[in-house]
């Protein structure tokens, strides 16, 4: 064999395999959490990865929202792998681990995920039904009760930016909200992966008004851009995700920042538009190794205000 | 066209928006970016997917708007099937 594990895209078989075996191998590490099934009925599990002391601050990353962002749940396993083989060998994971929990979703949309695996590589919606047409799926990231299916989602079933019935309507989202909501007082710090065009974007998506706290997110997405700079050519672009991309009403980010997670980003990972979502397996660790170094970096920041 | 394809389209006036938007949404297409026809805007890069079966027609009707187009990816195929290929070790 000539690549890791890591390296690779794995079928949601796979993912369940490894989800399992790795909180078998870390029990006194890493602990399943089943958070709810998705429409088809598989099960949402989020791995929580505690060390040391109870009662931490806590982080949160989703991964794999949309189904054909593979590189997203590639990257949640490779940030599991990473926290478990560098703790106290690297400074900056220790340190996050030392004050924080943190809470990993790899496959949020399980459902879309197998589908783009057996069927439509380019599938990118959940793969729910709805009585009153025979277009399938709902963008969960239009289906959050944030400005909900205003301008920017669509209301057409058939549409890739469908928001759905009404907010939360779908398994997926519901299940990832009532999470966060019930674990608001302890998180800290939402990000969600995405792909791709290498941005470090945070709210508002759903509006062009700016946050609360802007300036405060600004300086973190900089700082973290700045930091990838250092080490790789490519430069992520950076900003208030309405006024950097296009509004996008419904978004998990928005939503979580409203819930009260005042640290909320979304990232885009690799690549620029090459590869797109056929980023292939020899560029996993570049994409990963990126993106880590921009978590690193943001929940560094989060640590030392809070 | 044996391969599906990724273009991307840079429309520079309304109509041509207008004509892109209606590709996109018919011929089996794909959008990557932007990631819906209502967000397609003039002198902005589009990235769409388009299967080998309509790939012919898509490009003519391009062409016949001049419209800017390139290939970005010339087989998809085979990069799904390097994305698919498994020949990694145990987690372990």
């Amino acid at each position: 064999s000539t690549t890791s594990f890591y390296e690779q895209y794995h079928s949601l078989e796979d993912i369940y395999y490894w989800i399992n075996r790795t909180a078998q191998d870390n029990p006194n590490t890493i602990q399943t959490i089943l958070l709810g099934s998705s429409f088809e009925k598989r099960p949402l599990y989020a791995l929580k990865i505690s060390l040391n002391s109870e009662n931490k601050k806590a982080l949160w990353i989703d991964c794999g929202i949309h189904a054909r962002e593979w590189i997203s749940p590639a990257f949640c396993l490779w940030f599991v792998q990473y926290s478990l083989a560098f703790y106290k060998q690297n400074q900056d994971i220790t340190d996050i681990l030392d004050n924080m929990d943190v809470y990993i979703l790899p496959v949020m949309n399980p459902d879309g995920y197998l589908y783009t695996w057996t069927t439509n590589r380019m599938w990118r919606k959940s793969r729910s039904i709805h009585p009153s047409s025979y277009c399938v799926g709902v963008d969960l990231n239009r289906n959050f009760d944030a400005n909900w299916c205003t301008e920017g989602a669509s209301n057409d079933p058939c549409s890739e930016i469908y928001c759905g019935a009404f907010p939360e309507s779908e398994p997926e989202s519901e299940a990832v909200a009532n999470f966060l909501r019930s674990k608001k007082d302890t998180i800290e710090l939402y990000l969600s992966i995405h792909a791709y065009s290498q941005m470090l974007l945070f709210p508002y998506s759903c509006t062009l008004d700016e946050a609360q706290n802007h300036n405060e997110l600004l300086e973190m997405a900089q700082d973290a851009s700045r930091n990838i700079r250092r080490y790789y050519r490519n430069t992520y672009k950076y900003g208030a995700g309405a006024q950097t991309i296009y509004l996008a009403p419904g978004g998990s980010d928005d939503w979580a920042y409203n819930l009260g997670i005042k640290y909320s980003f979304t990232f885009e990972l690799q690549d620029r538009g090459r590869y797109g979502f056929l980023l292939p397996p020899s560029h996993i660790s570049q994409a990963c190794n990126e993106a880590l170094l921009a978590v690193k970096t943001i929940a560094r920041r989060v640590i030392d205000k809070t | 066209e044996t391969h599906d394809q990724i273009l991307s389209i840079t429309p520079t006036t309304p109509e041509q928006v207008g004509i892109v938007k209606n590709i996109s949404t018919q011929y089996e297409t794909a959008l990557w970016q932007p990631v819906d026809a209502q967000y397609i805007q003039e002198e902005t890069q589009v990235h769409l997917f388009v299967p080998a079966n309509s790939s012919a027609t898509v490009k003519a009707l391009l062409q016949r708007h001049n419209i800017a187009h390139e290939v970005l990816l010339d087989n998809t195929n085979h990069l799904i099937e390097m994305q698919t290929r498994n020949d990694s070790t145990d987690p372990r």
